[in-house]
């Protein structure tokens, strides 16, 4: 089963 | 003040039906180079960075920069407005708390004037960091919409596996499953139904039909499509506009549990 990642884990927040 | 003119509103019309699905409401940058919007869809999963060059349009005046938060919805509905070949003129004052959208008719019989309210929004401008991928692949625009509606039938998602043999897109579900096979084809009789392969290594990645099916909405605004992708990072599927600029969406992948 995969799992949905964030963008968050790529790219850098603010 | 902040003008901006184009004469195939049409083109505008293209860019919010190409992002009204994933975003409910986007800060638009101005400044002298042109319009920028960076904007995350409500779950963080993807996001859309739209990019309007100043020289692309017909005419582009901007005395200062302008950070206007705009309700997408609201901006689709008044493009709707819109004839299909009237010319559109966006118009701001400085620290303005409206914009007006003007549309002309093409033998200027008919001047219509639709103002919206601006939002203050949070700014979350996020850091996308520079990447070399290790496959890039450019294929038809209608090509790649028919493939994410075929394959989202038999499930959530869609498995990305690149080879040197080419690009296999492949789903399967409880009813079964199903898998599309594209090779190069730099031989097709117009340049718009070429498909380049650029391999450095072969990756599989899995990435949500649903954001796909939201991307694919970009389709009426360019012929091509390209995808670019490394292992474990986001896809990165580009279209581009016209001659003014070009939209980005970022898909996050889905992993192994």
């Amino acid at each position: 089963k995969k799992k949905q990642t964030t963008l968050m884990k790529f790219f850098k927040a603010p | 003040m902040f003008e901006a003119r184009l004469v195939q509103s049409a083109i505008l019309k293209k860019v919010l039906d190409a992002v009204k699905d994933l975003l409910t409401e986007a800060t638009f940058e101005c400044s002298d180079s042109g319009i920028q919007v960076q904007a995350m869809d409500s779950a963080h999963v993807s996001l859309v960075s739209l990019n309007l060059r100043s020289d692309g349009f017909d005419k582009y005046r901007c005395d200062r920069n302008l950070s206007m938060g705009m309700s997408i919805s609201c901006m689709s509905k008044i493009l709707r407005c819109a004839g299909a070949e009237d010319t559109v003129t966006l118009r701001a004052w400085d620290n303005p708390e409206s914009i007006t959208f003007i549309f002309e008719s093409p033998n200027k019989d008919k001047l219509a004037e639709y103002e919206m309210k601006l939002i203050n929004m949070d700014q979350e401008h996020l850091g996308i960091p520079e990447t070399s991928y290790s496959c890039v692949i450019k294929m038809p625009s209608g090509e790649f919409s028919r493939i994410c509606r075929d394959l989202s039938q038999f499930g959530e998602s869609i498995t990305f596996a690149c080879s040197k043999e080419g690009i296999k897109f492949s789903a399967s579900g409880d009813y079964g499953s199903a898998n599309i096979k594209l090779v190069q084809n730099t031989d097709a009789d117009k340049e718009e139904e070429a498909v380049v392969i650029d391999m450095q290594e072969p990756l599989k990645l899995t990435f949500a039909c649903r954001y796909l099916n939201c991307f694919v909405k970009a389709g009426p605004l360019c012929n091509q499509v390209q995808l670019s992708m490394s292992d474990d990072v986001p896809l990165v599927c580009e279209y581009k506009i016209g001659d003014i600029g070009h939209i980005k969406y970022y898909l996050a992948p889905k992993i192994d549990d």
